[in-house]
């Protein structure tokens, strides 16, 4: 059975989608089938990955909203091992259309029972918010990654995203753990880069993966090309700190 | 008549509250009496100019929900010329709890009508996503200002926004004009922005602020300290690029 890790926080620009499509590449680079879920509107996921959103016909929209099955919908990347449930901007409009329907927080729960025995591992990409499409992925996963950026705004929404996986833990999925808290775009020049990163290490002590990402430029280039950074370059340091974000959690000795 | 600016993006991280922020405290140093209006669940621009919304009894949610005056929650800041609106966490609940009240579009645009006569600008800063609060931010506005990260990510969602608009201007507000394109954390080592700026500049022309904010670490560092720029660091290059954003407003004369 795979493994469902969402990578969510309400906070905007922390790094979730350029986590989710490299940590989904990396884990497929190690051969494990991986399937990634773009379930923003803002499609950056799935265009991060060389696909077009608006020219696919179909999307997890169809999956949430028109009960489709989600082995119906996704499509392969250019790496062997990583497939991709795109999104489309018609799922903005989710939230609202969903609003009386039945058990609305556990429609991708449910579309993944399809899915997932074919994969090792599913990492849905989440948008900016706590919304219903980010609390289908609470529900719907077995651990949450939370990456925060190492700057002051991003600590504090990190309280209110706590408190949010507790009542989904209490109403939707008891199983619901954290993964682990990942440090992005870390400037080692930046005293508030070390100041964030150690309050975060006091407060969440092993919660916190040992693997750091670094600001790196290579990283926000990859996207403009379609490709997660393994394909774009890796070499970089930036590439090179997602494959062993996966080594660590591949290892799953990573969390205490 | 005061004038209102909505500053609205539905990608995250792009420097909204930042940009908020720092206009709002740059003419207020103008001493143009300003009101800095935080439409965001996440109260970051609260934060960011030394409130705590938890411990303020009111918010801008009992504005929208209880139809109380938006002049009976308006708090004081560090600034003389600027006073804040803030926000609550409770405002997350707001899309869902408003969904049937009647012109659920419009209740901040009436609930300014209270107070818009006694500022001469009136800022918004609004959450990542396009939904009732930024709609809501969007037919109060009488101009929007769109901070654009010098990113890949950020360029693919401003056609989307820019569809919000005219859909906004045809069914709710047909006065609203963008004010303008501010490029933001424009580093200029760095190819990608040269990139990003040039492309929106062909693209948007006369619709782009002469004005560039820099990336600059002082200025993610004043809200870790309550602070907007100009009290926390005044010759900092951030802080000197955010007056000179107020002045080109000022002049009404950046757009063609
Ligand atoms: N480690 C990094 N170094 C440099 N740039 C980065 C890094 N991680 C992400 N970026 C860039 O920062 C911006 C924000 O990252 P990203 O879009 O992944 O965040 P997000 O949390 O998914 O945003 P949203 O809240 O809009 O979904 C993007 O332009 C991305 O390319
Ligand atoms: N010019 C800049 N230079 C350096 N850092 C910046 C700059 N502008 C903003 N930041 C930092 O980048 C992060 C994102 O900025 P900010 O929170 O203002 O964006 P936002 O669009 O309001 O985010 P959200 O989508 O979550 O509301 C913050 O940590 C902020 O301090
Ligand atoms: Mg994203
Ligand atoms: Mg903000």
């Amino acid at each position: 059975m795979g493994k469902v890790i969402a990578i969510a926080n309400q906070k905007g620009g922390v790094g979730k989608t350029t986590t989710a499509v490299n940590l989904a590449a990396s884990l497929a680079a190690a051969e494990q089938g991986t399937l990634l879920v773009d379930l923003d509107p803002q499609a950056n996921a799935t265009s991060g990955l060389g696909a077009d959103s608006s020219a696919l016909g179909q999307s997890v929209y169809q999956v949430l909203l028109d009960q489709k099955p989600m082995s119906g919908i996704v499509v392969d990347t250019a790496l062997d091992f990583l497939t991709l449930a795109p999104s489309h901007v018609d799922l903005v409009g989710a939230e609202i259309e969903l609003v009386s329907a039945l058990s609305r927080e556990t429609l991708l729960a449910r579309a993944m029972e399809d899915v997932k025995d074919r994969y090792r591992f599913i990492i849905v990409d989440c948008p900016p918010s706590l919304g219903l499409l980010t609390l289908n992925a609470l529900t719907a996963a077995d651990t949450l990654l939370i990456p925060l950026q190492c700057e002051y705004y991003a600590m504090e929404g990190l309280e209110r995203l706590l408190n949010t996986v507790k009542l989904v833990r209490g109403a939707l999925n008891p199983k619901l753990e954290i993964e682990g808290i990942l440090l992005t775009m870390f400037d080692s020049r930046n005293n508030l880069s070390h100041q964030v990163a150690a309050e975060a290490r006091s407060h969440f002590a092993s919660k916190v993966f040992k693997t750091v990402i670094p600001r790196n430029v290579r990283l926000s280039e990859a996207p403009s090309h379609g490709k997660p950074g393994i394909l774009y370059d890796i070499q970089s340091v930036g590439t090179q700190s997602y494959l062993q974000l996966a080594r660590e959690i591949l290892n799953g000795a990573n969390l205490g």
